[in-house]
């Protein structure tokens, strides 16, 4: 029996926002730590890898490891049915072929349930080895978008050069050449509004604006956003989800042909 | 002029 539910319909709204553009179908592995997920874009280029732990949701139950294939469309077709400050549940036996996801309104007068026939999808789990990044970012995940927003008008690339100075985004197409800086910010009010660089050493790397993107659709869940850098090795974009766990965008950067 | 590499390049099959 799996059983997981969520005090706002909402967060699993804005999850589901954050992934579909780039995948169309999903396994959600389920254990008793937790939901994750981990799933290439379908050109495989960029990886997406989902956790929610088992600590965050007001009930969690997995008496025997799960893995439920969704279509990401249809998912999002039952969410559309949800209201945002609804408590959501999602729920299936063991070996199941379909999940059901239940929504209940907060005075509890309205209840409806919607049935999800699960998919087998032969999906390749990939290592992620451990990397010291020369380069972590933090910044608010607002500006993040519109950098990359800003900058898709220029090129199909932007470029990011970090130094211990700041980190500067730059993209040069036909119209010319665009170039944001941001500087580390000294002291601010909101810690949500700081941009902070740690450096061991700098570091410019290619990357694809249309992925990047389609990672910023991830927003609504977190005011910041960590990118983390190494030479020749992918781009990770990272959302934490206040006190239920983080989704990371990992994707590989464009390489002098 | 830079192509786009695949993200198998980096990461291994488990």
């Amino acid at each position: 029996m799996f059983e997981a539910r969520l005090g706002q319909a909402t967060i699993l709204k804005k999850i589901l926002d954050a992934i579909k553009d780039l995948l169309n179908e999903a396994t959600f592995d389920c254990s008793d730590s937790g939901i994750q997920l981990q799933a290439m874009d379908n050109s495989h280029v960029s990886l997406v890898s989902l956790t929610l732990r088992s600590d965050g949701f007001d009930k969690f139950r997995c008496d025997r490891n799960l893995s439920m294939g969704m279509n990401l469309g249809s998912m999002a077709k039952i969410l559309k049915c949800a209201n945002n400050e609804d408590n959501v549940t999602m729920k299936a036996q063991d070996n199941a072929d379909t999940v059901t996801i239940m929504f209940e309104s907060a005075n509890q007068e309205k209840v409806s349930d919607y049935e999800m026939k699960l998919m087998n999808l032969d999906q390749e789990h990939l290592g992620i080895p451990e990397t010291d990044f020369s380069c972590v970012v933090r910044m608010p995940a607002m500006e993040f978008a519109r950098i990359c927003r800003d900058l898709a008008q220029f090129s199909e690339s932007v470029v990011i050069c970090c130094t211990k100075e700041g980190v500067k985004f730059s993209a040069s197409g036909d119209v010319g050449t665009a170039n944001i800086k941001l500087a580390q910010t000294g002291s601010v009010d909101k810690e949500e509004e700081a941009v902070i660089i740690e450096m061991q050493e700098p570091v410019t790397l290619t990357f694809a604006c249309r992925y990047l993107n389609a990672f910023t659709k991830a927003t609504p869940l977190s005011t910041q956003v960590q990118l983390s850098m190494c030479a020749d090795v992918p781009l990770v974009v990272e959302y934490a989800i206040k006190d239920l766990g983080h989704i990371r965008y990992y994707l590989a950067p464009k390489i002098e042909d | 002029k830079t192509k786009q590499a695949g993200i198998m390049n980096f990461f291994s099959k488990k």
